[in-house]
């Protein structure tokens, strides 16, 4: 089972074309694996990615060179994963 | 659960429980629900839809299909719900009764079983099909890509390895393909509604062309209902218009097939979430984003009805 322990979700809010455009350019970084969850439009949205562990310090590290605001939307997303199978097995348990 | 009253709406379900559900639903109503097999998956699963019929041949029908890309979890449980909604309402509803007495509804639950079963075991982030790329280490091609409109143009990757890669051709999957067979083979489908999550949104063609649809104005007029109705439950706010207009240029998709084949009432939905969870959306969110997505599909589904075309 592929696991997510350190993946974090960062919510990244793009200011300008040109900004957009650096976003897009992470997409093309294939070494870097992030996840595109919600994918660049345009200026006023925002766009949502899922770094893996290993990529987060270089992920961050570009974003803030370049200025482009991001928060933290899920922490760890193995945690909630973990609560969500968690849920998902109480209630089948509740079932039966 | 020994009938589909006391199935639980509200919680993830395997594909083993969906698919009970579904025979469960048929043996209980077996004047209004059938089940057909349009199809197998890559991996042999069978392609399940539901067609909620109260008789007649071959009349004006309705597509939903939900859970086309697998890790949308929030879109496969909708449609369970959709469909004990619709079997709850027929003979309740004076609009759904009317709507079924006249027309067909087909709703396609789990759209990529492979996809689905892989998020269950293995990888609760898979978007893809299941098939293994010839020549790639990577498996799976993104079924919203794979359709032959505006295929392989911008807005698809070439790339096995990337979650929109489109594919070695149109149509190539199964899961695809299928559909495809069985929206030619019925040949009189009127609207044909793709849901999707997340980001709350409710799209129309075209997704490859910055070229209005010839129906655009009378498309986005009704897309503006459809938001209004489903805001007026608990307040989400979606946002709507042309695919390639308010997200970005996506080629291969479903929805630029359906309309380009004809099909006027052509929609994706994109559900909740507004960006706490994403595609991990909590279960206790289930049946307020079923409700509510729910008013919108009933506004579409009248409008289908009070103007056939």
């Amino acid at each position: 089972k592929v696991t997510f322990e350190g993946h974090q979700v960062l919510r990244i809010l793009p200011k300008d074309e040109a900004q957009l455009s650096l976003i897009k350019n992470l997409e093309e970084m294939i070494e870097f694996q992030v996840d595109i969850w919600m994918g660049v439009t345009d200026v006023s949205n925002p766009v949502d990615v899922r770094v893996p562990f290993q990529s987060l310090q270089f992920v961050k590290i570009y974003l803030e060179a370049q200025n482009i605001d991001y928060t933290i939307m899920i922490e760890d997303l193995q945690v909630v994963l973990d609560e969500e199978q968690e849920e998902m097995e109480a209630a089948a348990r509740l079932a039966q | 659960p020994r009938n589909t009253d006391s199935f639980d709406f509200s919680r993830y379900h395997t594909i083993s429980e969906i698919y009970s559900f579904q025979d469960m639903l048929v043996a209980e109503n077996p004047n209004l629900v059938s089940k057909i097999v349009i199809g197998s998956s890559y991996e042999g699963r069978p392609l399940n839809v539901l067609k909620f019929s109260t008789g007649g041949t071959n009349r004006p029908a309705i597509w939903i299909d939900t859970g086309i890309h697998s890790r949308e979890w929030v879109t496969q449980a909708s449609g369970t719900w959709f469909a004990k909604k619709i079997v709850t309402d027929y003979g309740r509803d004076p609009a759904l009764t009317a709507i079924l007495n006249k027309m067909d509804i087909f709703l396609e639950i789990v759209t990529n079983p492979d996809g689905f079963a892989y998020t269950h075991s293995s990888n609760r982030m898979w978007r893809k099909t299941r098939k293994p790329n010839p020549g790639s280490s990577c498996a799976g091609v993104d079924p919203n890509r794979n359709w032959d409109s505006g295929f392989g143009g911008p807005g698809a990757s070439s790339n096995p390895c990337s979650e929109t890669y489109r594919g070695p051709r149109a149509h190539s999957e199964s899961e695809v393909k299928s559909i495809v067979d069985f929206v030619k083979s019925h040949g009189n489908f009127k609207a044909f509604i793709s849901i999707h999550s997340y980001s709350q949104m409710l799209l129309y063609p075209f997704g490859y062309t910055k070229t209005p649809a010839k129906d655009q104005a009378e498309l986005h007029n009704l897309a503006q209902r459809a938001i209004t109705d489903l805001a007026s439950l608990y307040g989400t706010r979606y946002r709507y218009g042309s695919i390639i207009n308010t997200i970005y240029q996506a080629s291969g998709g479903t929805i630029d097939w359906t309309y380009e084949q004809g099909i006027k009432y052509s929609y994706t939905f994109e559900l909740r979430d507004t960006g706490r969870y994403g595609f991990i959306l909590p279960a206790n969110q289930i049946i307020p984003t079923a409700q509510e997505t729910w008013l919108a599909l009933m506004a579409i589904m009248n409008h289908t009805y009070n103007n056939p075309y």
